[in-house]
């Protein structure tokens, strides 16, 4: 029941996205849609919609080969086989509802925006859904006429993120929350609880797993320590929407030249699987690329620096009392003899995406509201898993759950200081250890700060 | 079992199959 099949592909990457393969309707079509915690709709191209057709320009063809291999008692065969497409669109899969029997318009209208201005626009319908060994039932999703990407996506945040809670609004039509993924998983019987696991395991892993309704212990090491979502991100009145908690302040670790920290600025993120980049905060998106060494490229639209900077070198965030830590490496592209950082700066949208997520193991509980952080784990173990029925399995509230920094519109960055950095000369290296820095504030007066623990951080203000 | 498991396949962006990196985060 864990066998699934797989496409194999090159590994030309630049920008990897992870997807999970989906039936939909009768006879069922298959899809491949992007895992997004970061939108709640699910979205599929219609197979002829202007865009898709657009990309089809009689040339070029898309192929994909594949070898299957079966294996039975004492019989063993292996073929290859070769299937053409004629548009990336139905490379990874589109939907004609006109061919299941089991689709049904809605008459509602889809029109979905994300953060960099692609879109989704057509209309509501339901049909069948399956993923793995599960089918959903009168499962609501958009069908895509008019878009700007080539691939479907399944969203699965918050119901209040829903485009029908968005779109109607502005149209003089009233709100609505339909059942999305993880809530129809939920009404329909399949969980507990509306939340979710998110493991994407490491760089050069091929699969990672997304855990329903449960939580598996072997997937992340340490503490698993919760946070309250962001109430300013779940209003019409902010301008990105979702499941958002604060990060506390950021640091760069590094075994050769010491740790510094970049930031101790309060600001609002969103842990989002739809998206390999991340955005910061522009001073620290800033504060990163230069301790690199690194030259900006507007081109790039990002630090272009020497590979060998970022060897053995972390990304870690406190979010209250406590760290997580990501591998540099996750977050660059080879470029040329160089490396690019794909952190983009941003005043408005705070994110951070795959490459902060493969070493973080994310639970998410839509229900109350929370999201839970550990460093994850890659040792293979065996599988822990236990099911969420009210609080999270194996997690308590993160030291600074209670006294976190509130976000509010229209004031998009904290009260603390961003650090001129001065490096340290601790050669110690370990990505549980708290921070040691010493700084000098950016309006001129020197401190310094140190910790022992994650729960005797000492943080200057600046109000 | 009250939970469900799926697996997470990670694509690599392919030349010319314009993979596009969209900011999945929901825009108003």
């Amino acid at each position: 029941s864990d066998a699934f099949n797989s496409t194999l592909i090159n590994m030309f990457a630049s920008a990897d996205r992870y997807v999970v393969e989906m039936e939909i309707g009768t006879p069922p079509q298959t899809a491949y849609l992007v895992l997004d915690t970061g939108s709640s709709d699910m979205c599929v191209n219609e197979a002829n919609n202007t865009y898709c057709e657009s990309l089809a320009d009689g040339n070029d063809v898309w192929t994909s080969n594949y070898e299957l291999t079966a294996t039975a008692s004492e019989i063993s065969s292996t073929a290859t086989s070769h299937k053409t497409y004629n548009t990336p669109c139905s490379y990874w899969g589109t939907f004609n509802p006109n061919t299941s029997s089991t689709f049904k318009f809605n008459e509602t209208v889809f029109n979905a925006t994300y953060g960099d201005n692609s879109y989704f626009a057509g209309t509501y319908g339901t049909d069948v859904v399956s993923l793995g060994n599960i089918t959903l039932s009168n499962f609501t999703f958009g069908v895509s006429d008019d878009t700007v990407n080539s691939m479907g996506v399944l969203g699965i945040s918050l119901p209040f993120v829903e485009e029908t809670n968005i779109f109607q609004l502005t149209s003089n039509t009233t709100p609505f929350v339909y059942d999305n993924f993880p809530m129809a998983l939920k009404n329909q019987g399949k969980i507990k609880k509306i939340a979710y696991s998110l493991f994407l395991n490491e760089l050069n892993a091929r699969f990672g797993s997304i855990l329903f309704g449960a939580v598996d212990k072997s997937k992340y090491s340490g503490q698993l320590y919760t946070l309250p979502m962001l109430q300013a991100f779940n209003t019409f009145d902010s301008e990105f929407s979702g499941m958002f908690v604060t990060a506390q302040s950021v640091a760069i670790l590094d075994s050769k030249s010491g740790n510094k920290t970049v930031s101790e600025v309060q600001f609002p993120v969103v842990f989002d699987s739809g998206t390999s980049y991340s955005s910061l905060p522009t001073e620290i998106a800033d504060a990163i690329g230069r301790s690199f060494d690194g030259k900006y490229s507007s081109d790039n639209r990002g630090y272009i620096f020497d590979c060998s900077k970022v060897n053995n070198t972390l990304l870690s965030i406190d979010f209250g009392g406590f760290n997580i830590s990501a591998n540099i490496s996750n977050f660059v592209t080879p470029l040329h003899e160089h490396c690019l950082l794909n952190i983009m700066a941003s005043d408005s949208m705070f994110s951070l995406g795959d490459a902060f997520l493969m070493d973080t193991y994310v639970v998410y509980d839509l229900e109350n509201h929370e999201v839970s952080l550990a460093q994850a784990s890659f040792n293979n173990e065996e599988e822990d898993i236990k099911i969420i029925s009210d609080s999270v399995p194996g997690a308590t509230p993160a030291p600074g759950y209670s006294s976190t920094w509130v976000y509010t519109p229209g004031s998009p960055i904290g009260t603390g200081d961003f650090v001129n950095v001065s490096w340290t000369s601790y050669s110690e290296f370990s990505q549980y250890k708290s921070i040691y820095a010493t700084e000098s504030l950016s309006d001129g007066v020197s401190s310094s700060s140190s910790s022992s623990s994650s729960s005797e951080t000492a943080t200057k203000k600046k109000n | 079992n009250s939970y469900v498991k799926l697996p997470i396949q990670k694509l690599a962006n392919i030349p010319n199959i314009n993979l596009e990196d969209v900011s999945g985060i929901s825009k108003r």
